[in-house]
């Protein structure tokens, strides 16, 4: 047989020349994250695609650990939406994390993370959904009458055409009076994964200049 | 100082910090 091994990938897989070119990756960054991918496909299930408790796995040493926000994350990395995240979905999802990559790009993704249930808006019952879900990961305690004034100060600075829902433009501008925000929307590592990750063993088949 | 609360949950919450994905390698 002719067959190599080395031209097997997992399902999903894309040219890391073709990821390359569509996010600020080089080329050999794309092949260490094809090596991170592999570890987090793999760790449970050995079908080469991210299953929901592999990245559980992954965030918090924790395969059944549920948080409102990692489903989050995993479903809008799951772009083809069929419950598993393959390898070009991970790099594409990852890319907004980069830190190179357009501002305007992390704003919409952290909207579209917070926009539960995926009507467009964020809607005030999402934003006190979201608080008391952090209560209770973080087994912090606050009354019922702090968590209102807390979503309530918060809605009144963030819903400026006060017509009950902030919309991607409101979310620009409460981001754009408090870019910290979006700090959890850069990935430091991911400036330069072959350097921050010398486990990875790397054997670039395409030189970044070729691309 | 009054904090907002989507700061409060983009700072705390671990299921939004995906660094984890790389240090618990």
């Amino acid at each position: 047989c002719f067959c190599s091994k080395k031209n097997k990938h997992t399902p999903g897989y894309e040219e890391p020349t073709v990821l390359a070119a569509e996010t600020p990756f080089t080329v050999s960054e794309v092949e260490a994250l094809y090596e991170l991918f592999k570890k987090l496909s793999n760790s449970i299930i050995s079908d080469g695609l991210i299953h929901k408790e592999e990245f559980q796995l992954a965030l918090f040493r924790n395969r059944n650990r549920r948080n409102l926000f990692a489903d989050r994350i995993f479903d809008l990395f799951d772009i083809k939406r069929n419950g598993v995240i393959d390898f070009g979905e991970f790099v594409r999802s990852l890319s907004v994390f980069h830190p190179n990559a357009p501002i305007e790009d992390k704003i919409k993704f952290a909207f579209r993370l917070y926009d539960l249930r995926q009507t467009g808006f964020i809607e005030r019952e999402e934003l006190k959904e979201m608080v008391l879900a952090l209560l209770h990961e973080s087994e912090l305690v606050l009354s019922e009458d702090v968590v209102e004034m807390i979503v309530d100060k918060t809605w009144k600075d963030a819903d400026t055409k006060g017509d009950g829902k902030i919309d991607l433009e409101e979310w620009r501008d409460l981001v754009s009076k408090s870019p910290s925000l979006l700090k959890n929307m850069t990935l430091p590592y991911l400036k330069d994964i072959t350097l921050s990750f010398p486990s990875f063993v790397l054997r670039s088949e395409v030189e970044d200049t070729e691309i | 100082k009054f904090f907002n609360a989507f700061e409060f949950i983009s700072s705390m919450s671990s299921g939004f910090d995906l660094s984890n994905l790389f240090e618990n390698k």
